[in-house]
């Protein structure tokens, strides 16, 4: 599994916004990235788990923190979409490492996770891909966590 | 945007392993993947988004339908992590549009949304790379999903 992860990334500039108690239902995430696209607003991650009451999801998304007001006002201009409550974080870092042929994400997630862990680095989001693992953290610690993170999967040696 | 999406991919045999109310402290998330690396479950998509209640988080995670009971046993077994419940969602689908060169998401998952609002196909979830976005959605409407998906990014005319 050390092997399988070949880099670590990571970008700084993100903040991101949450919506919470998205009515579930088809055609509201249609309408809220509709009027995202309609404000040339530039997403970048977006991440639907599932909340726990029904009928109602949270939807987080990023973009950059210059464009993190424009994109409160676009999702809460005109007429109601019907979710309870927009939340913005600026300050978050996405950080991710990057594995060709991940067959289980088991193992790897696990490794990075823990790495982060130690050093008391909490996460505040997570997206998979087949070749990558993202997380979103307080962009303070991004150089902490890239460095245990390159500690971690013995990518030190190659630098 | 109809250009910049090159395909269409989808996954049928998945399940959802949805874990509520889990504490929002480091080392959390390594503990369950941890959990899941030691009895060897292949895990494919980790989405953890923000929950609205201070302190705890909903991190859903998909495994194969064959794997999905020993997956929760994994996570409740032993000391107990401190989630508050555990959910299981057989029969979920996983479909993805793939664009190399996606500057914003925001367009690219409009179309895809309402391409799939259109058929009243509700999304359970969403997570995305630089290169995709993927959704899961209920297994029976993975055939429908993935042509109306093909006809809003015009890559019928391609077949
Ligand atoms: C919450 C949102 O994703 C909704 N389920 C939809 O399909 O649009
Ligand atoms: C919820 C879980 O991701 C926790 N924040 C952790 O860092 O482990």
């Amino acid at each position: 599994e050390q092997r399988i992860v070949s880099g670590v990334a990571y970008s700084r500039d993100e903040a991101r916004v949450a919506l919470f108690g998205v009515p579930d239902s088809p055609g509201v995430a249609a309408e809220i990235f509709g009027r995202l696209a309609q404000a040339g607003v530039n997403v970048d991650m977006i991440v639907q788990s599932q909340a726990r009451r029904e009928g109602a999801q949270n939807i987080v998304f990023t973009v950059t923190e210059r464009e993190a007001q424009r994109a409160l006002d676009a999702v809460r201009a005109g007429a109601s979409i019907g979710f309870e409550e927009a939340q913005v974080r600026r300050d978050v870092a996405k950080v991710s490492v990057i594995g060709i042929g991940m067959r289980s994400h088991a193992g790897v997630a696990h490794t990075m996770f823990a790495a982060l862990a130690a050093k008391g680095i909490n996460i505040e989001a997570i997206s998979t891909s087949e070749i990558k693992i993202s997380v979103l953290i307080d962009a303070q610690y991004v150089e902490l966590a890239v460095r245990a993170l390159h500690t971690a999967y013995g990518l030190d040696a190659a630098a």
